[in-house]
């Protein structure tokens, strides 16, 4: 026999100014989700049902920045992406650009397991979640107060935020001679990223 | 965006990766999360799930260069971690977590914090933010 193991995550790049209260939330999401992961190893599970279980419950809770709490895009939507992958056979299942599905990841499971492909996005994907029967919700339940919050400081500052520090008042870079009328992306002026 | 790694009773590993991307970003855009070698990973040997500026995990193939180390230079999992961390991402920044077939579980960041748990069999638990 082997031993189990389980890590989580909620997200790489924390605003260092986050309040205690935060974090103290933050902490508790990740423990309960963790023991959710460990109550089901210790009952047997396989790893490929235990990371969905996981992820599903990161993604309903809406402190992390997936399924409910999603952040917006630009036109305050949320267009969401998962994915799934069994070591096993090393199969494979991934979804982009949903936005009524409950639980995206489920979403990639069955993309792994009930289609001929490996990876389905926007209006294929939503049309696959409907003929699978996943839950399905309207996009409104994704928003979230807080984030409507963020994505107005971030038009604010001009930027784009990959992680949860609070953009600064528009930063000095997105005056920094570069095109994109000073577009910033992570802090720093788009014009260093190479086109995507 | 979260993720998962796990290895099972039976040595099995798997990974998942959910997220809503980046705040203010373009409709349209997808980041690494989805793209299976970057956002995410799993073999018989480790299973990875990452997080941060989608572009630099994109093009670092981050997750997958995880079990490549392992499997071509013999790394152990945190030092695979560790190396992928420090030697992969250009400027980018990032985070990732993994487990190995054998139990161990390993994370690594170059930016300010990320929100982690671990648990293995043992007994270990660990909840945290900072480094």
């Amino acid at each position: 026999m082997a031993r189990w193991a389980i890590t989580i995550h909620g997200g790489a790049g924390v605003d260092p100014k986050l309040p205690e209260q935060s974090q103290e939330e933050a902490k508790r999401v990740l423990a309960r989700c963790l023991q959710i992961g460990v109550d089901a190893l210790r009952a047997g599970s396989s790893a490929l049902d235990v990371v969905e279980a996981v992820v599903r419950e990161l993604e309903t809770d809406p402190f992390f920045n997936s399924g409910r709490g999603s952040a917006l895009t630009r036109r305050g939507t949320v267009e969401m992406e998962a994915s799934i992958m069994d070591g096993r056979g090393r199969r494979c299942g991934a979804v982009s650009g949903v936005s009524t599905v409950k639980n995206p990841v489920s979403l990639a499971r069955r993309v792994m397991e009930n289609s001929p492909h490996s990876y389905l996005a926007f209006e294929g994907a939503e049309e696959f979640a409907r003929d699978q029967g996943l839950e399905t919700v309207d996009n409104s339940y994704f928003i979230t107060e807080d984030n409507i919050g963020m994505l107005k400081l971030a038009k604010e500052a001009n930027t784009i935020l990959f992680d949860y520090r609070i953009p600064d008042t528009c930063s000095a870079l997105a005056g920094a001679d570069n095109h994109k009328n000073g577009m910033v992306m992570n802090g720093l002026p788009i014009s260093i990223y190479a086109p995507e | 965006t979260v993720g998962c790694a796990v290895v099972d009773s039976n040595g099995f590993c798997a990974a998942a990766t959910s997220t809503g991307g980046l705040m203010n970003k373009m409709t349209g855009r997808i980041g690494d999360s989805p793209l299976i070698g970057s956002g995410t990973y799993a073999c018989d040997l480790c299973a990875v799930s990452c997080t941060g500026e989608g572009e630099a995990i994109i093009r670092s193939t981050l997750a997958r260069d995880v079990a490549a180390v392992m499997e071509y230079k013999g790394l152990a999992l945190q030092e695979a971690v560790d190396f992928c961390v420090k030697e992969r991402l250009d400027e980018g920044f990032a985070g990732l977590i993994a487990v190995s077939k054998t139990g161990e579980v390993a994370y690594g960041f170059n930016c300010t914090g990320m929100f982690r748990g671990c648990a293995t069999e043992d007994g270990f638990m660990e909840v945290g933010i900072w480094e």
